[in-house]
């Protein structure tokens, strides 16, 4: 199974609707310091089901929602849909693509689609356990979390193990 | 369980020795249970020592030298369960050229079963890119995509959205 | 005493604004006490707003502007009492080629009055430098110093010791 | 008044005594990963007066004393001399150069020289007060520590400023 598709709209500095296409191998994000770079990271842990907002630099959840500039409204809602191919079937749907979509409004309301259908935060993490997807399995490494791994006391360490294993 | 702990455990020792290797040619590094006979609670122990240096504590390591080794230990615990795809954000940055070399080169080869998107600002690491997505603020506060592809070919510049 | 910390807060929070509007070229900082009536404990809020963008919690702002706000935010701090010298480990380390030509400016100009020794990794940086000196590790384990005068005409390499 | 001259010998990874000369303005320390810049900072800073192990990455203060490798012995002592310039008279000795040498023997045995004669700390201290030098004044900007003051509670950051003013 790989990443197919992120389509990113609303969410933090992307104020239009965004897509990226992925295929199998090494696809590079690069670009000037504060254009949106980590909050594509943040975008792709967020539809994944990121319930920390300081896991997301937020204080609150809706603080992901565009917030608007001098020449721009602020976003009523933001929404980050993530396309998998499931050619391989390793998810355990009948599909060859899923897609998972998050919404959340500024009321704080939050939506989960599975294929369009809507779902719960459980039935995104069950589809997700088992095939290593789930955020706690590294499929994000941070910028600067790195350090902590290797100055962190033998205690904390552990707590980071528990998490991956 | 402590069978399930103490097997996992034993795979991201012998992974973390060999990518350890690898990424600073030589060298040795250990994971370590500090107390063997309390396996669920132990807290755990990192050792490393790179080529030609005496074993020291690793807080006296250099900036670049703790982030090689977190990058060897983060790969030793993906190894054990890999996800799909990985998204690495800017994990090279305190790497000079020749580590961020030994760096993308272990990734080319993680790389073939795994898909990675590595946010960089390293010349050195983008050169190893499939595909390359610039993010942009031409409108103060707006993000925006432009890809340029190089698989194939003289790269494209175009407005994904 | 309460007059010396209210004077010196306020020198920090002029200065904050003035190197923060530089280093950004436009936007807006602050410096805050969170409770006016208890100034001798009183915390300190950071607020930044870089040109073009809506004001937020400094959390929500990427590594580099972060780093570049940290920079003002010391250099406000320093321009208090200004040490003679002042060594600078990697502090341009997250920033980009843009903002990392901003720093130097600034720096060019505090150089003025204070002597940097500055650690870098950046060639953007080393660009300023009167003298650059070059450590190396050619027997393990071993630094050694070569210096390498830029101030007038060609570089000469020569081991210093 | 300005910094003229370093001597490191025996400290962290100096093995060899090791000079470095400088000049009013910008001085750029350069290399390769692990080859020593950070420990030239940390030596500075030792040599001003740092107490704390950990503030130099250390457990203990011997572990500064360089430690051999497959080839070379470890060292018996670190020592690292600075040397200013006090044209302009902002130290209170009548020197037109100051040198302030710090050593450390195996034993955990400390011990201060000014001009060549031994020294307490607190002679060391009073030397640099009033010219901005005692570290706790920013003479030292380090790696990887300039986030925390940005990303800190307004409590912590009140701890920063006190040591500046
Ligand atoms: N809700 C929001 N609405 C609008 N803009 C936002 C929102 N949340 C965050 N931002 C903006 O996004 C920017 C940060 O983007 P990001 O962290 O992705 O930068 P980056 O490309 O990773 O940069 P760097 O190279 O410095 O790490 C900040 O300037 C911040 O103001
Ligand atoms: N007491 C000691 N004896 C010998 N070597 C030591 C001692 N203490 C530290 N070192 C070595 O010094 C090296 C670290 O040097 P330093 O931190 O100065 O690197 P650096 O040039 O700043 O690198 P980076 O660019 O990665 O930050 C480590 O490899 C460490 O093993
Ligand atoms: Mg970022
Ligand atoms: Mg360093």
């Amino acid at each position: 199974m790989y990443l197919k598709k992120l389509e990113i709209n609303g969410f933090k500095s992307f104020a239009d609707k965004t897509e990226l296409l992925f295929e199998p191998g090494i696809t590079s994000v690069v670009g000037p310091n504060g254009c949106g770079k980590t909050n594509v990271a943040d975008s792709v842990r967020w539809v994944m089901g990121e319930q920390s907002a300081k896991g997301l630099r937020a204080s609150e959840m809706t603080d992901v929602i565009f917030n608007g500039t001098d020449s721009r409204k602020a976003s009523s809602m933001a929404e980050v849909t993530l396309t998998l191919s499931n050619e391989d079937k390793s998810l355990p749907l009948e599909y060859d693509e899923i897609s998972i979509t998050r919404r959340v409004y500024r009321s704080g309301e939050s939506e989960y689609l599975i294929n369009k259908a809507i779902a719960r935060l459980k039935d995104v993490k069950e589809l997700f356990m088992g095939t290593g997807l789930g955020i706690s399995a590294y499929s994000v490494m941070a910028q600067g979390q790195m350090d902590q791994i290797v100055t962190s006391k033998p205690v904390e360490r552990r707590a980071i193990f528990e998490e991956a294993a | 369980s402590k069978e399930l702990f103490t097997s996992t455990f034993a795979t991201v020792q012998e992974n973390f020795k060999d990518v350890f290797q690898r990424l600073f040619e030589g060298g040795r590094a250990e994971l370590i249970l500090i107390d063997e006979g309390d396996v669920l609670e132990s807290g755990i122990e990192i050792v490393a020592r790179p080529p030609g240096k005496r074993l020291q504590s690793v807080s006296l390591l250099s900036g670049g030298e703790k982030a090689l080794t977190a990058i060897a230990l983060l790969f030793a615990l993906f190894m054990v369960k890999p996800s799909p795809f990985c998204l690495l954000d800017e994990i090279d940055a305190p790497l000079d050229d020749v580590n961020t070399g030994r760096f993308i080169h272990l990734l080319k080869e993680f790389a073939k079963r795994t898909q990675f998107i590595m946010i960089t600002h390293s010349k050195v690491s983008m050169e190893i890119a499939d595909v390359i997505y610039g993010v942009t603020m031409q409108e103060a506060g707006v993000s925006k995509i432009i890809s340029t592809k190089f698989k194939e070919g003289a790269p494209e510049g175009a407005p994904v959205s």
